[in-house]
């Protein structure tokens, strides 16, 4: 199951962070925990977030199986999921 | 940056350095494989306090200290994330899990864009002189986001993130990808949340020229820049046993295994295969027979391994040195390299001329070959690199690009520590400086030359100094004729240089700008069809789209691509000019129509009685009655004329604000 895990570069609109969350970093990392059915500390070892973006856009990135991915784009306030790619020095 | 400062005119007594104070307190972020910090371009013996607005940091890692960064180097971030989620973790023996650059390539932008005054560097004795980077007084943060694999979406975002966060005010960044839509582009994606706080972003173009359409860092609010020669270079004379004589270039920087002018036997590379190897001819690893290059310089063809891999090839097979014959597509571009054998590349042509030879004399053929060292005032120059990527713009045609070219060719800057100057294992020669090619070395000279502007004029959008950059820059090489490409030796084009080459003298008064602001570019992606989700990853929610008329061309952005449809005979376009020159000033148009083409300009005449006053024309671009009817016999339109190149210049005497115009039929 670990080699099904890509990264993924999820774009969030944060104004749709339901009120029970305390931060955006919150629901993130719950919101990915319940994608992957996983307790928030194992989900938070295993999944991510990698990283939480807040300044030139709204989004955090994790590993995600393509079905969570799919799963978390149903959830009221995440509007794409794009996959991580590498690019290369000039 | 040993002499591309005075390539460029700039100068310490007068012009845009003195006037910025050297980009004085301006923070460039270099978004690369990280610093080399105990580099004297990175000193900070003439820095006073750091801005009180800076909020970056210093993070600590493997063989990276906070004390490292200092009033100069402020701030250094790294991000491997990403790396590590796709490829497992890091093999931290081979890379430094920290900002240490163990790559080389970003030291090399970072001392390009912002490097401090360092007397007396070269590379083996190769480009002597008083190393300066473009803005050398301006800060510098860097961001390490490239590793062993490569650069990351996840990590590069992150590292934009923080960037402006922290309070660069100029990001640089050579790295590029695959051609993809805007939404699934990281650069573009950072760029645009960077440009949004008013940083300017400004990207290499890519390495994948002459081929059409393989720009990339293409979206408007990027400064994408293209590679261009300057007037020096590193003869490595050849000549051929017949008496015929080659201009090459090297920078072997050992001892030659002969006397001066000594004729050594000569083998071509495909006639000296081991089992027959057919990739002989490229020299590739173990592909040849010892016995038959024993003693001899071997020549080898480009393609496949890396240059100076080939030398490595050679010299483990036992041969004396080596000769490299660029590709067909590589044209005359000669691009320097510290070979461990010597070694000098030669054009396409001359390959083909030195093939005839040993083909003609076979077991006889010799050669000599020298190496002369520097020779500046070369020309012409610039001349566009073969390999610099170019338009026309797949993503979308409407906007030209690149935008700008700049040095690119053969730069010395400051390197790491880790490696020798050809990054190879077997390479144990460490240097303080190292010359490379490409156009990530292109994008820090103009992110250096952005922050100068930025220094002169910090209320600036990030769209008006890409503006003075673009419309002032030139056209013309040291000869006073039109800028070559090293492909084909035949006039460059907008689709290679874009605006020109850069012309930082100039650009200090441009005279006029062409300024935009984010709900421009919203507007933009809006006439792309972005609505809903894909609007909002850009704008956050906190733009809508405000004229649903509006289309890409009519983006007020520094050039004209005008793309005409089958049934289409003309096409209309506004621009908007803001005068930042004298508050009274007259503009009159010039306009070069490109073939098949009537250009109309309304109105004619742009009278400004005010500063930052702004003033709109219109322009109508109208196929010809006489293209029209070649078009009608199916003389235009084929492949060869797709395309057709032009200008639109408002002067007033004084400025020349001028825009290139490129159709695609």
């Amino acid at each position: 199951q670990h080699e099904d895990l890509l990264t993924y570069i999820v774009h969030a609109s944060t104004n749709q962070k339901p009120p029970v969350f305390s931060s955006t970093a919150h629901w993130y990392a719950a919101s990915i925990a319940s994608v992957t059915g996983l307790p928030l500390h194992l989900s938070l070892a295993r999944h991510g977030p990698l990283y939480t973006y807040q300044t030139v856009f709204h989004g955090f990135s994790a590993k995600l199986t393509p079905a969570q991915s799919s799963s978390l784009l149903l959830r009221p306030g995440f509007v794409l999921a794009v996959q991580d790619k590498v690019l290369q020095l000039h | 940056t040993t002499h591309t400062p005075v390539f460029l005119h700039l100068t310490p007594s007068d012009g845009v350095l003195p006037s910025s104070g050297y980009g004085h307190d301006v923070i460039v972020g270099v978004i690369d494989t990280g610093i080399w910090p105990e580099r004297p371009s990175f000193n900070d013996g003439r820095f006073d306090e750091v801005p009180s607005r800076w909020k970056g940091e210093c993070e600590e890692g493997t063989d990276f200290n906070s004390s490292f960064c200092n009033k100069k180097f402020i701030g250094a971030r790294y991000f491997y994330k990403g790396y590590e989620a796709a490829k497992g973790p890091m093999d931290e023996s081979a890379e430094s899990k920290s900002p240490r650059d163990t790559e080389g390539h970003g030291t090399h932008t970072s001392s390009t864009a912002v490097g401090d005054f360092v007397a007396n560097v070269s590379l083996f004795g190769y480009a002597s002189g008083d190393a300066r980077g473009m803005a050398m007084d301006a800060r510098l943060a860097v961001y390490k986001v490239c590793w062993e694999p490569g650069c990351y979406d996840s990590d590069i975002l992150a590292a934009f993130d923080s960037a402006v966060a922290d309070g660069v005010d100029i990001i640089s960044l050579s790295v590029g990808g695959d051609i993809v839509p805007l939404y699934k582009d990281s650069i573009a994606l950072g760029s645009y949340g960077a440009m949004e706080q008013g940083v300017l972003v400004s990207c290499s173009a890519g390495n994948s020229g002459p081929s059409a359409g393989s720009v990339r860092n293409v979206a408007p609010w990027v400064l994408t820049v293209a590679a261009s020669s300057i007037d020096r270079t590193f003869p490595a004379p050849i000549v051929l046993g017949d008496g015929s004589s080659y201009e090459g270039i090297s920078l072997y920087g050992g001892m030659s295994f002969w006397e001066e002018g000594e004729q050594l036997p000569l083998v071509y590379a495909g006639d000296a295969a081991l089992n027959g190897s057919e990739s002989a001819y490229l020299c590739e690893t173990d592909t040849l027979d010892p016995g038959l290059v024993q003693g001899k310089l071997v020549l080898c063809e480009r393609g496949s391994n890396a240059r100076v891999a080939k030398g490595y090839v050679v010299k483990a097979a036992g041969g004396m040195g080596m000769i490299l014959a660029n590709t067909f597509e590589s044209g005359a571009e000669l691009i320097a390299d510290s070979h461990l054998i010597p070694a000098a590349l030669v054009s396409f042509e001359d390959g083909v001329a030195i093939k005839k030879y040993i083909s003609s004399y076979t077991s006889n053929a010799t050669a000599s070959m020298e190496f002369k060292g520097t020779k500046l005032g070369v020309t012409p120059a610039p001349t566009m690199a073969a390999f610099s990527s170019r338009g026309p713009n797949l993503l979308p045609p409407e906007i030209l690009k690149p935008d700008i070219t700049a040095p690119g060719l053969n730069i010395l800057a400051a390197y790491t520590g880790k490696v020798g100057p050809t990054g190879l294992d077997g390479d144990d020669r460490l240097v303080d400086f190292s010359i490379m090619s490409g156009t990530s070395m292109s994008c820090p000279h103009v992110s250096g030359l952005a922050a100068l502007l930025k220094a002169v004029y910090p209320g600036w959008s990030p769209a008006a100094i890409k503006s003075a950059l673009m419309t002032t820059s030139s056209i013309l090489d040291n000869t006073g004729e039109s800028i070559k490409d090293l492909f084909d030796g035949e006039a460059a084009d907008p689709f290679a240089y874009g605006a020109g080459h850069v012309n930082p003298t100039a650009a200090l008064d441009p005279g006029l700008v062409y300024d935009l602001s984010v709900q421009d570019y919203v507007n933009f992606l809006c006439s792309l069809g972005y609505k809903d989700a894909y609007l909002q990853i850009f704008t956050k929610g906190k733009y809508e789209c405000t004229n649903e008329l509006f289309r890409a061309r009519d983006l007020n952005y520094p050039s004209f691509a005008l793309v005409f449809n089958k049934d289409e005979e003309n096409v209309t376009v506004t621009r908007s000019v803001t005068n930042v020159g004298d508050a009274n000033a007259t503009y009159t148009v010039q306009v070069v129509a490109p073939a098949g083409m009537n250009i109309t300009v309304e109105p004619e005449v742009l009278e400004f009685n005010e500063e930052n006053s702004i003033l709109n024309y219109k322009v109508k671009f109208q196929i010809s009655l006489d293209a029209q009817l070649q078009s009608l016999a199916g003389i235009i339109r084929t492949a060869s004329t797709e395309h057709a190149f032009g200008s639109l210049t408002w002067t007033d005497g004084v400025h020349k604000v001028r825009s290139p115009i490129a159709i695609t039929y």
